[in-house]
């Protein structure tokens, strides 16, 4: 095989049953999207870098995964984002973590791989280093969908649930 | 999370990987996406990787550079190696998820120890395959 490229969008809860075959069909045509968007840089000579950054940047902009526009929220209801890259040629490497505005951190992790001297910033730092590059800054809110807001309002509910079941037991043993 | 390993017609490996991590997870925790050699890892002598799931194990399974050792210090292919890794050591440190890898000659590898993974590969020929589940 001359050049050829695979790509993940996740294992959590993935399983028979789960979704609808339209909601199937959604994921599928996501991920061709993705897969021949690559392929056409692959077949034109473009590197192997470019064609990782492109497929994962489709994804991030996708609602669909947990990744970019569509991720997950921490405990205290924002999105936080975490991407890396590295290179087989030569081992570099870039990695960024806790973002909370970049658009595509994908895109970030590269530029922290090929114009910076450092391998791995976080938060602020990586939010400045951002700057500096002129990159895509977004509000915190673009990354949120209805789908996650529920999961995470109603983890919430059920923490909360248990908080004060675990209050009343504890009454209820100190009276007993 | 998402992520992508690719072979370019130079003969480059390269493996990127994103993710907002787990819901509801503590403010400034990290999971093995950003860590190379946990969630990402590419060389041109083996194989480029990345990894999805419960990132703790990953990091602490060092996941993906030990794929790449596997096959650079015992000689196993790509399949062998990660298989060994995803179903035996991740099992054994009690960790859920998979791995979408590609090597230096093009062989694909994408095992995972969840119900599913949405993963996808497209070679030279230019057929795109999409899975979803583990019977597909």
């Amino acid at each position: 095989t001359e050049f050829g490229l695979v790509l993940h969008g996740g294992a959590g809860s993935i399983y028979k049953g789960r979704f609808t075959a339209e909601e199937e069909k959604i994921y599928e045509d996501k991920i061709k999207e993705a897969l021949n968007a690559g392929y056409e840089i692959l077949k034109n000579n473009g590197t192997s870098i470019e064609a990782v950054t492109k497929v994962i940047t489709i994804l991030e902009d996708s609602p669909l995964f947990n990744a970019g526009k569509g991720a997950v929220l921490n405990s205290e209801g924002k999105v936080e984002l975490d991407a890396s890259i590295m290179s087989g040629k030569d081992l570099t490497v870039g990695a960024v973590a806790r973002l909370s505005k970049i658009k595509n951190p994908i895109l970030l992790a590269n530029a922290v791989k090929d114009k910076s001297k450092h391998v791995f910033l976080i938060g602020d730092g990586a939010e400045i280093f951002a700057v500096e590059q002129g990159f895509e800054f977004v509000e915190n809110e673009y990354f949120l969908t209805p789908e996650k807001l529920e999961s995470f309002n109603k983890i919430k509910a059920e923490e909360k649930a248990k908080v004060q079941s675990s209050i009343q037991k504890n009454e209820e043993f100190k009276y007993g | 999370t998402v992520g992508c390993a690719a072979l370019d017609k130079e003969g480059n490996l390269a493996a990127g990987t994103s993710t907002g991590g787990i819901m509801n997870k503590r403010y400034g925790r990290v999971g093995d996406s950003p860590i190379i050699g946990a969630g990402t890892y590419a060389n041109n002598t083996t194989c480029a990787i990345s990894a999805t799931g419960q990132g703790e194990y990953f990091i602490r399974g060092v996941v993906a550079h030990d794929i790449s050792s596997l096959m650079e210090y015992k000689g196993m292919n790509l399949k062998e190696a990660s298989k060994k890794v995803i179903n035996e050591k991740l099992k054994t440190l009690g960790g859920k998820g998979g791995i979408i890898a590609i090597d230096r000659y093009g062989n694909i590898a994408d095992p995972f120890n969840t119900e599913g993974m949405f993963r996808g590969y497209i070679l030279d020929d230019g057929t795109p395959v999409v899975k979803f589940y583990k019977e597909d």
